[in-house]
């Protein structure tokens, strides 16, 4: 009931679907411009070979402070990090405490927020997935309704229909239709003689193959 | 003589079109399906930006802190120094060394750049910007710069979408409820001849 055409009045097909395809088509371009691009790599905490260590290299290239990272692994480095000044200023001795004090919290809270950050990236990713949904199941309509000029009767119009009697390039034990989806190209679909022209299988297995045929080329 | 009369193939014709009406009513009920899924994911991406708006908050004032102990610590007199100093020119060669096997090895890229770039970067770094934790400080300095401006593009990007999809979804399809009685009509004037075919429609628009 979704679309009970009479409903719409005065309409033609490309009136209905034609803005769709326009607004789908700019909601998408919209989320997906360099969405990949855009995504925060998150640092490593360690530098371990068997993890992505893309945006460690990338670091590394950008700015070398990624290299001081790696100090743990220098034993004078270390050693920096240990020496005791409070004999000689203990004010900078409690400074440098406050500091490392308030740098591990800013740190565990900046952990926080990257856990909520990493969630709100997928929700992105997620909605982007959903346009691109929207348009594999939409844009083989819109894009027959972009093809559309004429108005007719009849979304589907079949032109000929042969079989290997009629016509010798059709393979023996078929069927050959040729059909139109609303202005397309015209479209052969071959069904097996044992549907028959008089079972109402027959055109809905026409429909449906010349559809799923519409819609993969709708989709390169 | 045509193998199959047109009298037939009209009637094919017509069949076929019930199947690609009824196809087309589908991708339509998959888009209005698809759009609840997209409004449901919304609110969970509003919620979680509430979240982390408040995380945002309680990060950067803990960053704030940080800078301020950082800068006073700065304006203090340098102690240690030669102690500090002599270790550093003993670390620079082992974090050197450490960093370019890393790269050969894991970046797979040849390290000659980055290795002229990471010896200029040392001999201008001092110890003391080592010993008071200088490098995790504008590591996370650097990241909160990095996530604010990928989380300002995504809300623009997000913003457009919503703006585009809310045109979409408020367009005469969708906000004509089926319910109303006054333009459902199930048996239109003619009903193998919908009235979106209709071919005075040019002209009643």
């Amino acid at each position: 009931n979704i679309m009970p055409f009479p409903m719409y009045g005065p309409m033609n097909f490309q009136d209905m679907f034609q803005p769709f395809f326009d607004m789908i088509h700019r909601a998408q371009q919209a989320m997906d411009g360099q969405f990949d691009g855009l995504l925060f790599q998150f640092p490593m905490e360690e530098f371990t070979e068997g993890n992505d260590n893309r945006s460690v290299c990338k670091e590394i290239r950008h700015n070398s402070t990624g290299c001081l990272r790696m100090k743990d692994q220098c034993a004078k480095c270390q050693e920096i990090l240990s020496v005791d000044c409070s004999a000689s200023s203990p004010e900078q001795s409690q400074l440098r405490e406050e500091l490392s004090s308030s740098l591990q919290l800013a740190e565990q809270l900046s952990q926080q927020y990257d856990e909520l950050f990493r969630s709100y990236q997928q929700k992105m990713l997620n909605t982007s997935a959903l346009l691109k949904q929207l348009n594999e199941q939409f844009n083989w309509v819109s894009q027959l309704a972009n093809l559309t000029q004429r108005e007719d009767p009849f979304s589907l119009q079949v032109t000929t229909v042969a079989s290997h009697s009629s016509d010798s390039s059709v393979p023996s034990g078929f069927t050959k239709v040729v059909l139109r989806l609303f202005d397309s190209d015209p479209i052969s679909v071959t069904v097996p003689e044992e549907v028959s022209m008089n079972n109402p299988k027959f055109m809905e297995t026409v429909a449906e193959k010349a559809l799923q045929e519409y819609r993969q080329k709708s989709r390169v | 003589e045509p193998a199959v009369p047109s009298r037939e193939l009209q009637e094919m014709s017509t069949e076929g079109s019930k199947y690609v009406n009824k196809e087309i009513k589908n991708a339509f009920k998959e888009v209005k399906h698809i759009k609840s899924l997209m409004d449901h994911t919304n609110d969970e991406r509003k919620s979680l930006l509430l979240s982390l708006e408040k995380a945002k908050k309680k990060k950067e004032d803990a960053l704030t802190d940080t800078k301020d102990t950082e800068m006073k610590l700065k304006a203090s007199e340098n102690v240690c120094n030669e102690t500090m100093t002599a270790l550093w020119e003993e670390c620079k060669p082992c974090l050197k060394q450490t960093c370019m096997k890393f790269y050969a090895r894991v970046c797979r890229s040849s390290s000659g750049l980055v290795g002229h770039q990471l010896e200029e970067f040392l001999n201008q770094s001092s110890p003391f910007y080592f010993w008071m934790n200088g490098d995790r400080i504008d590591s996370l300095l650097e990241n909160d710069r990095q996530q604010a401006h990928v989380l300002d593009t995504m809300e623009d990007r997000f913003s457009q979408v919503s703006r585009i999809m809310d045109e979409l979804f408020h367009s005469r399809f969708f906000t004509r409820d089926l319910l109303d009685p006054h333009h459902f009509s199930p048996f239109g004037p003619n009903p193998r001849r919908p009235l979106y075919f209709n071919p005075k429609s040019r002209l009643a628009r």
